[in-house]
């Protein structure tokens, strides 16, 4: 998983 | 979340509310660098967009509302507020050298050609120098502030804290972000010198002053 598929981190 | 990015995000706020504790009790924003807050303002605004379209967890979505405010309280303080105390004279980086470069590389090197995903990519240059108006000025006048001191330390820790969330995530979670790394990386970095000026003179007690 990279990038692009949802960023979850502030 | 992982340990790392926990404390990170603490230290985050930690720096944010040191910033406007300082500004709001002494009544002045002397040596704050009017122009790293106007960039630390855009890279929240750019990046928490998402807020109305994606929803993460509660802790995200509270944690993106109170950047949001306190980095637009930080700017009401310095500009309208507590205007005269403003240390312009000092705080002259041009940043346009900046953001011109940041739009161009977002532009250019992202994850999907899309405008909310250019805009989280720009965010995530820019707030990877948005501190040098900040460092430039602290050069500049040779000095900082015991109190300005501590919200750099708090602020460059953050971004040195998400570094080894990431590490801890490649490993734990397969998940990685080459972006958000390597800006992490040039972010953490720029504080070194600070870092240690920080730890061997502030930390002793000492006012942190340049060597002239």
């Amino acid at each position: 998983r990279t990038g692009c598929e949802g960023h979850d981190e502030l | 979340m992982n340990i790392f990015r926990l404390l990170g995000d603490l230290s985050h706020l930690l720096a944010v509310i040191i910033l406007l504790l300082k500004i709001w009790k002494t009544r002045s924003c002397a040596g704050i660098s009017g122009r790293s807050q106007i960039l630390f303002a855009a890279v929240y605004t750019a990046r928490y967009l998402d807020l109305v379209t994606s929803y993460i967890s509660a802790y995200n979505t509270v944690m993106k509302i109170v950047f949001l405010v306190a980095s637009y309280g930080t700017l009401y303080l310095m500009f309208l507020k507590f205007k005269a105390t403003y240390d312009h004279n000092h705080d002259t980086f041009r940043i346009e050298f900046l953001v011109l470069p940041c739009v161009i590389l977002a532009l250019l090197i992202n994850h999907d050609f899309s405008a909310l995903e250019i805009l989280w990519t720009f965010s995530i240059y820019l707030e990877s120098v948005a501190i040098l108006p900040q460092l430039f000025m602290v050069s500049k006048t040779g000095e900082a502030e015991s109190i300005t001191s501590h919200y750099l330390f708090a602020l460059g820790t953050y971004r040195g804290l998400y570094l080894f969330n990431w590490i801890y995530r490649y490993y734990a979670e397969d998940h990685y972000d080459l972006i958000a790394i390597i800006a992490g990386i040039v972010q953490t970095v720029l504080y070194c010198d600070f870092f240690y000026l920080y730890i061997t003179k502030v930390l002793k007690g000492k006012k942190l002053q340049l060597p002239a």
